[in-house]
């Protein structure tokens, strides 16, 4: 998916670099 | 029970009856028993002092005490409710509810419009998507032009700033949400329906008579 394709905040999500889940040991 | 209750209330600051917590939460007791366990395990990572530093919430997430991210800076920020520095167990467990499956979508859409008002100014500023962006796209090291960059925002604003203010209000992110609903995949945390099978030592633990499940 090309990230101009994506809205700011759908861009942000995918490149966050991690997820709460990693709280959990994940 | 009480001896024991006192000494869990000295050790960990801001820890409040589990049973009080399941009443105000979507968790039940048990849940909130076995988030006690997750919360001891992080709150005494670097200083066992019964509180989650910044520090501790990075190396929970990234194995990396030191590693900045703008967005895990904002989540903690977020999380330290009482504005302290620290995360308690009480902010925790409240914080973690709005991820629960079984939380409002009202928490979770108010939860993500905070979590992108950088500035807590009430509105989703530009230059506040513009400067999240720009952060993770460097920690990603993706590369995009800046002209690129500013054509995302363009379209971004153009789609969710109804009324061409030039910022995203409470109603317009309503609203932009519901149309783009995979926006929302990250206010839910599916493990937190198994908390008690991922911490079963909560049983050996438990402060109360009866565990209400």
């Amino acid at each position: 998916v090309k990230p101009v394709s994506m809205n700011a905040f759908e861009l942000i999500s995918k490149t966050q670099g991690f997820s709460l889940d990693n709280l959990f040991g994940k | 029970m009480g001896c024991f209750s006192s000494k869990v209330a000295r050790q960990f600051p801001g820890h409040e009856d589990p049973v009080a917590l399941a009443s105000q939460t979507a968790f039940s007791v048990s849940e909130v028993e076995a988030l006690f366990e997750l919360y001891k395990s992080i709150s005494s990572s670097v200083v066992d002092d019964g509180l989650i530093s910044k520090e501790e919430f990075q190396l929970a997430l990234f194995k990396n005490r030191k590693k900045e991210n703008l967005f895990a800076n904002r989540i903690f920020e977020l999380f330290d409710v009482k504005h302290k520095g620290v995360i308690d167990f009480s902010d925790f467990v409240r914080s973690l509810n709005v991820f629960h499956p079984n939380a409002s979508l009202e928490d979770k859409i108010d939860f993500s419009f905070k979590l992108y008002d950088l500035d807590n100014t009430g509105f989703i500023e530009r230059q506040e998507v513009k400067q999240m962006l720009i952060a993770l796209l460097c920690e990603s090291e993706m590369k995009l032009a800046d002209e690129t960059v500013e054509i995302i925002l363009d379209k971004t604003f153009l789609d969710a700033d109804v009324n061409r203010d030039g910022k995203i209000d409470k109603s317009e992110w309503e609203n932009f949400v519901c149309r783009n609903p995979s926006l929302l995949k990250i206010m839910t945390l599916h493990y937190l329906r198994d908390i008690t099978t991922t911490f079963p030592s909560f049983v050996f633990n438990s402060e109360v008579d009866e565990i209400a499940t």
